[in-house]
Parts: structure tokens; sequence; C-alpha cells
């Protein structure tokens, strides 16, 4: 599993 | 982006849009708890000031301003026009007791040892419980507007979706956030009794009235 390097979410 | 996504964010808009026309078409705010008001714009200020330095698309820098300005309407509404308004003597829930323990948790669990990656980790922990300050004014009056629980259980709504679109990000695409998975379950669960009563009465054309 990854972490993506910035959040994307809101 | 996924459907589950999407529909989360539209449903977190339509909570603050059935908010404002509620607070519009009766010029009141009364059952509004003005302290979760006051949370969820430090939440969005904490989270979202990275709108200057930050671009990650027209969507998301546009749901940003969009939370960010709201929120302070909804706050200068009930500080100005709507004052009087304010259920003052239920609204008593200790906010400290939920800001303090966030800051802390946010100092401990993060992801980068950064001003803005601490605000982060604080604004997700604050909006989890950021709700608390409502849920117990509701149980102070015992009673709530239909369009009062309509904002509520949009927003609980948008909570729980966004544990669906984790698990479906998981899958699809490996996508870890342990913080956000954390304190989304725990704001997702505050709403439980919440949905117990607006499925079992508001949706059935009753009154939402605790027992």
């Amino acid at each position: 599993a990854t972490k993506v390097a910035f959040h994307d979410e809101l | 982006m996924n459907i589950f996504r999407l529909v989360a964010d539209l449903l977190h808009l339509a909570s603050i849009v059935i908010l404002l026309i509620k607070m519009y078409a009766t010029n009141s705010c009364s059952g509004i708890s003005f302290k979760t008001q006051v949370l969820y714009l430090a939440v969005f200020i904490a989270r979202y000031l990275d709108v200057f330095w930050h671009f990650v698309s027209v969507y998301n820098t546009f749901m940003k301003v969009f939370f960010i300005a709201t929120a302070s309407g909804v706050v200068w509404a009930m500080l100005g026009p709507l004052k009087d308004s304010r259920s003052k003597s239920l609204d008593t829930f200790r906010w400290e007791f939920i800001v303090a323990p966030s800051a802390l948790l946010a100092i401990i669990f993060h992801d980068r040892f950064t001003v803005t990656e601490i605000f982060w980790s604080f604004s997700v922990f604050l909006e989890a419980v950021a709700i608390l300050p409502q849920l117990h004014l509701l149980q102070q009056s015992g009673e709530a507007e239909t369009i009062t629980t309509h904002y509520l259980a949009a927003l609980g709504g948008y909570r729980a979706l966004y544990l669906v679109n984790w698990i479906y990000r998981y899958f699809t695409e490996g996508y870890v956030d342990v913080i956000a998975w954390c304190a989304g379950l725990v704001q997702t669960a505050l709403y439980c009794d919440f949905f117990y009563v607006y499925f079992t009465r508001v949706l059935q054309g009753r009154r939402f009235a605790l027992p």
C-alpha cells in the first residue's frame, strides 16, 4: 500500500 | 475522484446550503450550535489555507474557497444579524475539551513535523468531534426543526460516504491515510444515534423528538 504524497481530499 | 467521494463532497456542500436556507428563510439560527459553526470555520482555515500555495485541481480550489467563505458567512451572521435568535442557553458544550485534545493529538500524530502538516492533522481531529456541541444542543432541547435535521443528515451522510470512498481507494489505488481513517471512523460513529432517530421519525414524516 502507498500513501499519496499530498492531501488530495477535502 | 470516484462517485462516493464526489457525492460525499456534494452532500457536504448541500448541508451548508441547507443551513444557509434555514437561516435565511426563518431569519433565525435557533437550534444551531454557534460553537460547532466556529469549530468548523477553524477546521477549514487550518486545512484549506494551503489553497494559496498548493494547487490540486479547479474542483479542489473551488470547494476550499466555498467552505471557508460559507463558514465565515455563517459565523458572521450568528455574531451579527441573527445573534438574538441563538440558542445560547442550550449551547453549553465545553469546546476546550475537544480543541485541546485535538491539538495534542496533532502534535503526536502527523505525516511530517511541519506547521502545515500539524495544522492538517489538527483540522482532521477537530473536524471529527466538532459536531459534539451541536449534538449536545440537540440533546438539551430534545427536539429539532426538520430543516435542521436535514442539515445534520447531509453532514453525516458526507462522512459515511467518505468511509466507502476510502475502502474503494484502498482497493483501486492502494491509498492509505491512517490519520484521516481513524478520525473519519470516529466522526461517522458520532452520527449513529442521530441517524437512528432521523430514519425512524423524520423520514416517516414525523417530528424529530428524542424519547
